[in-house]
């Protein structure tokens, strides 16, 4: 809330205030100070884009800091999504065993 | 088709959240989490199944790295069940992995699956009627998802390339002013994530792809008879 009624936007202590509680609340931490960094530039990243769904949004979700905020789209899409199936699943017209239903 | 359905009202239907982790298995917990709520509609037994089975006992027998939901279900068949929770729990991406399904007693099992015509009203009729089913989305408004339901568009959230496949418990319609037709959906993301591990996606625009995949298990009552008809809490 208090980031988006900001304006021209979160300085960079605020940024690492909100990234501070982002890890408390998630329990993650950084193997290095560079890592640290990357991390806190997809947050940052990642912030900016959830404004942007949020006006792009045309129903009542809200988007914002979630357990995936220090992640990349290309890796939360790794380690989450799975292979994109292409065209309809196989044979799916048909029904898999007998049509008639054992009582056992 | 009822105005509002949500299974997690039924006692015994919907289990609780899980957490995949590290480990691509959304298609296993949502085929886990499908024929659960069936069998504890038709058999009125809540039960927990075993998601590592479905998993060690894939096909390609590398079930975290992704898979489908129809993988599942022809798992489940050709194993001839699946076993509890309990006995075959979830270790997610352990480095060691075999098949044990023999090893353990089955809890649940299905008759077939099939998957449903690709039409929202069907979809609606069919999940107030018979139970929860599976779906599979694009997750791209997933990973910054609060609260609320998501209405997207085919731009910002492409309908034909679907990557996660959860689990339909209910739909409804939202009591803000300009009332907005939703699903409920069931994720394996823990329960911290979203409302309580769970999100709604707008209702009756294919939002995100939900049309594309709709499979579910089909689980018949124990014993050929008249049955009380279990129908969908409002």
């Amino acid at each position: 809330g208090s980031l988006r009624s900001q304006d021209p936007g979160p300085q960079p202590l605020e940024l690492k205030e909100v990234f501070a509680l982002f890890q408390t609340q998630y329990n993650r931490s950084y193997l290095n100070p560079a890592e640290y960094a990357h991390r806190l530039n997809i947050f940052a990243h990642n912030l900016a884009r959830a404004q942007q769904q949020q006006e792009e949004d045309l129903g009542t979700a809200k988007f914002g800091v979630t357990p995936f905020s220090d992640l990349t789209e290309e890796e939360f899409s790794q380690l989450y999504g799975h292979p994109v199936a292409a065209g309809r699943a196989p044979n799916m017209d048909r029904k898999v065993g007998s049509d008639e239903w054992s009582e056992s | 088709v009822p105005r509002t359905c949500d299974w997690r009202k039924k006692s015994g239907v919907i289990s609780s959240v899980k957490d995949q982790k590290d480990c691509k298995c959304c298609w296993a917990m949502a085929a886990a989490g499908n024929i659960e709520a069936l069998w504890g509609i038709k058999h009125h037994q809540s039960v927990e199944l075993s998601v590592q089975e479905l998993l060690d006992c894939h096909r390609c027998g590398n079930g975290c790295e992704g898979g489908f939901v129809w993988d599942a279900f022809i798992t489940v068949l050709n194993n001839s069940g699946l076993a509890s929770e309990k006995d075959y729990p979830y270790q997610g991406n352990v480095r060691t992995r075999k098949c044990r399904a023999k090893e353990h007693k089955k809890v649940a099992w299905i008759q077939d699956f099939i998957m449903l015509p690709d039409c929202e009203m069907n979809i609606a009729r069919y999940l107030a009627t018979e139970g929860p089913i599976t779906v599979t989305i694009n997750m791209k408004q997933l990973q910054q998802y609060q609260t609320g339901v998501i209405k997207a568009t085919s731009s910002n959230c492409d309908p034909r390339l679907v990557d996660h496949s959860v689990l339909l418990v209910g739909f409804g319609k939202s009591r803000s002013r300009h009332s907005i037709p939703y699903w409920i959906l069931k994720n394996s993301w823990g329960a911290s994530w979203g409302e309580k591990g769970y999100f709604r996606l707008h209702r009756g625009s294919n939002a995100c792809g939900i049309t594309k995949y709709p499979l579910t298990a089909r689980v018949t009552h124990p014993v050929k008879r008249k049955q009380q008809q279990v129908s969908c809490p409002p």
